[in-house]
């Protein structure tokens, strides 16, 4: 139970990360666009 | 069986401790010279054996510790003879420790010596490493055992540069009814896959550990050695196998030799008998090249004790000025444990930290164990086993969240000012991220930043939380241990 649960967060926190990273990886590809 | 069997060494002095001496106070058998290493476990000396004037290493651990692991850990050594498995002679109680007198190993430990030379390892001496550690593990695996944590940090060099498996602490036994095992063991970053993911796993997974610590003595320290291990977990499974990060820096045969290491299905992973024939490591220089690795390494060892000695001299030369301005002619004491014990940076600097010098990295480096199945093993009779379920109680994994716990809250003070508890954020749990594209770059930099510490914070809480639920448990089941135990 106890690695059923650190994997559900981990899981969570992993999907937010990639979602935060591709996130920066777009601002700065158009801020490159725009430059 | 023959060939496995003839690569032992014929030149041996202490084989075993006799009757004799084993019904002696160890004082009496030994000239304890001195400290080699610590741990959570207890201590390491260095001592010898007054008889043969043979050097010995003897690890001393407090009785109330768990005996469980050091009986499995006494039990498969004292199972093996073979040059490249650390030897085991005997054992004491003394007082309130127990005294384990074993195969002393001149050269420490591999990861040892990567860091007092600050240096990593070339091929050649990579491949030397290897084949000798190759055929400890044919060896190992040939009586069915798994050594389950291999590392740099548990492969040790004698003085002749041989590499001997130790650190059996975590060892499993296969039997004719058990042909896989699912106890969830060994330290995050050298973990097979099959291991992680409980689908059972056999000695191949010590291959798997072995391609670990190959780029290991490449490049420093394993791969996602920067990361949380416990999102190197959930990685390691579901990313391709790992490789070294700059291939062009190394030979075609050394590549391949990993490759064939990190194979994801256990079905396809070589052997260590056919590794053994592998073209990197058939043909080695010999242990004699590891020879000034081991005389650097000791060189360095002892700069730092001296260093280390000046300046405790400095500081207590300081405290004295301080706080006895006319003390006159105080002689300055030595310090205590002069030139044994040094902490080390065991990772990147900032990940895993305190290795203990000649010691294993296993409780440092924290080696963990979930879903234990030797109580399975209790009925095949080929170990002893206690029949208290997960075993250690809580050393291996917890342990190493509650060290971990300390250098991540110690990063995090330096790197924010805030506290991982006063995060006022909690990350979304329905999956719709669409609100960050409303956030500025700061923002979204900002909360990346955050993520790791939140993350940390509430693994530690679901820790204390599933502690709490434990703690009964295992008092009871300790209460019943030593009741019980006849060791």
């Amino acid at each position: 139970l106890f690695m059923k649960e650190l994997e559900r967060i981990v899981k969570l926190y992993e999907a937010y990360r990639q979602a935060l990273i591709t996130e920066v990886e777009t601002r700065k590809q158009r801020q490159q666009w725009y430059a | 069986m023959d060939t496995v069997q003839m690569r032992h060494h014929p030149k041996r002095q202490l084989k075993k401790l006799s009757e004799e001496n084993l019904n002696k106070q160890p004082e009496e058998v030994f000239d304890v010279l001195e400290k080699l290493g610590e741990g959570s476990y207890g201590s390491v000396f260095k001592a010898s054996h007054k008889e043969t004037s043979q050097i010995v290493a003897i690890k001393q651990i407090p009785v109330e510790s768990d005996l469980q692991e050091i009986i499995k850990e006494i039990s498969i050594m004292q199972q093996c003879d073979s040059l490249h498995v650390v030897k085991y002679y005997g054992s004491y109680f003394k007082n309130t420790d127990l005294w384990i007198v074993m195969e002393y190993c001149g050269g420490g430990s591999v990861s040892d010596i990567i860091r007092l030379r600050k240096q990593t390892l070339k091929e050649d001496e990579i491949a030397t490493i290897l084949q000798s550690t190759l055929k400890g593990l044919e060896y190992l695996h040939f009586m069915r055992k798994i050594h389950r944590d291999i590392k740099a940090g548990n492969i040790l060099l004698n003085s002749e540069g041989i590499a001997k498996l130790a650190d059996f602490g975590v060892a499993g036994q296969l039997t004719d009814t058990m042909a896989k095992r699912n106890t969830v063991i060994g330290t995050p970053f050298w973990m097979a896959p099959e291991v992680i993911q409980e689908i059972g796993y056999n000695c191949v997974a010590d291959i798997w550990s072995l391609g670990i610590t190959a780029i290991e003595m490449a490049e420093g320290k394993p791969p996602y050695a920067d990361i949380h291990p416990m999102r190197a977990i959930f990685m390691i499974p579901s990313n391709p196998p790992p490789t070294l990060r700059k291939p062009e820096l190394w030979s075609k045969n050394f590549i391949d030799f990993i490759n064939q290491c990190l194979v994801k299905n256990p079905e396809q992973r070589a052997s260590a008998t056919e590794l053994l024939q592998h073209p990197f490591v058939k043909t080695t220089k010999g242990a004699a090249i590891l020879r000034h690795l081991i005389n650097e390494a000791m060189e360095a060892k002892i700069k730092q004790i001296e260093l280390h000695q000046r300046e405790v001299e400095q500081e207590e030369e300081e405290n004295d000025d301080d706080d006895e301005p006319d003390s006159g002619t105080m002689v300055q004491p030595r310090g205590k444990d002069m030139g044994t014990m040094r902490e080390f940076s065991t990772m990147s600097e900032e990940a895993a930290n305190t290795m203990v010098e000649n010691e294993h990295l296993t409780t440092q480096l924290g080696t963990m164990l979930i879903n234990n199945d030797e109580e399975e093993e209790e009925e095949s009779g080929t170990m002893k086993q206690s029949s208290q379920p997960a075993q250690p109680s809580k050393p291996s994994f917890l342990e190493y969240f509650e060290k971990n716990e300390i250098q991540f809250n110690a990063a995090e003070k330096n790197s924010a000012a805030e506290s991982p508890s006063s995060f006022e954020w909690k990350i979304p749990l329905n999956g719709d991220y669409s609100f960050l594209k409303e956030w500025g770059v700061d923002e979204l930099q900002k909360k990346l930043n955050e993520l790791d510490p939140m993350m940390n914070q509430e693994i530690e809480e679901i820790h204390q939380r599933y502690q709490a639920k434990r703690q009964p448990i295992l008092e009871a089941i300790d209460s019943k241990k030593r009741r019980q135990q006849n060791f």
